[in-house]
């Protein structure tokens, strides 16, 4: 089918927080929100996988870096109230999107992204999809030349 | 800020595969969506997180009912190839999606669809976010009953 990607975007000054072993029973994603809501943290993307034959989830999200510190301390404690495993934050990050249209399904333009990244060496910490938007997560040191290298890899710099 | 959410939409037969245990480093995502590609099978959304400190990786992805079992069987013999701890297949799924437009954070429209569908005792198995959507993964089951509550929490039922 004819994709055409129409662009290539950058996100720096990411973070991102993620707790690990969180039960998986209905309610528990809502706690987790609304305290981060009720603390007006920003939250840019959430990704969230179901683990070990859907007993536990990982629940991912990213934030800004100046609300980084705030939200671990804010999901430490929701560990100890819901009984999460463990947290862990991560605070030099980027994200990169391509952004495409007539993207059916994602594989053949999935396939190019993350060769393009894997010939740069770049490695790709989280990857976020939607109708027509493919996200990988970096670090925040590889923004730039992952912008780059998609760019040469969809042809995106030949119209500028 | 004014966040106006438009509409929700739902995507049946849906299946998710995931690799669970996957080497972080740069390249793997490349060869595991080169390989589906080779096998022209859809993908709907990729959903990855890394754990454990950054050593490894979980990496699900959505497809098709009918591509479901190719899929996981394309996926266990990536799995011996690349060191793969495990691959689980799941083929009862159904995606609710909401669309909302001036979503600078998602943080509280998340909090509000999550509390929506925790209400209705309704189990969230995966999330995936972007500009102007948030998307759940549910059980087949549960994808009326997600799109009505949803309707009902956002006011959209008002609308018709
Ligand atoms: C893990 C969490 O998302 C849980 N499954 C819930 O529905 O809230
Ligand atoms: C896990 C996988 O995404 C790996 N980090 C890569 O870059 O390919």
């Amino acid at each position: 089918e004819d994709i055409v990607v129409r662009g290539v975007t950058l996100k720096r000054d990411l973070a991102r927080v993620i707790l690990i072993g969180v039960p998986n029973q209905p309610g528990i994603a809502s706690r987790i929100f609304a305290r981060i809501a009720e603390n007006k943290l920003v939250v840019d993307d959430i990704i969230q996988n179901i683990v070990e034959h859907a007993s536990e989830a990982n629940i991912g999200f990213t934030t800004s870096k100046a609300d980084a510190r705030e939200a671990r301390m804010v999901c430490e404690q929701l560990a100890r109230e819901i009984g999460v495993r463990s947290v862990e934050l991560d605070e030099d990050l980027a994200k990169v999107s391509i952004v495409g249209v007539g993207m059916k399904t994602h594989t053949g333009v999935a396939a190019k992204m993350f060769q393009a990244l894997a010939d740069a060496r770049i490695n790709i910490q989280n990857i976020t999809t939607s109708e027509i938007v493919i996200s990988c997560i970096v670090a925040a040191a590889d923004g730039e030349k992952a912008v780059q290298v998609l760019h040469r890899a969809f042809e995106l710099d030949k119209e500028q």
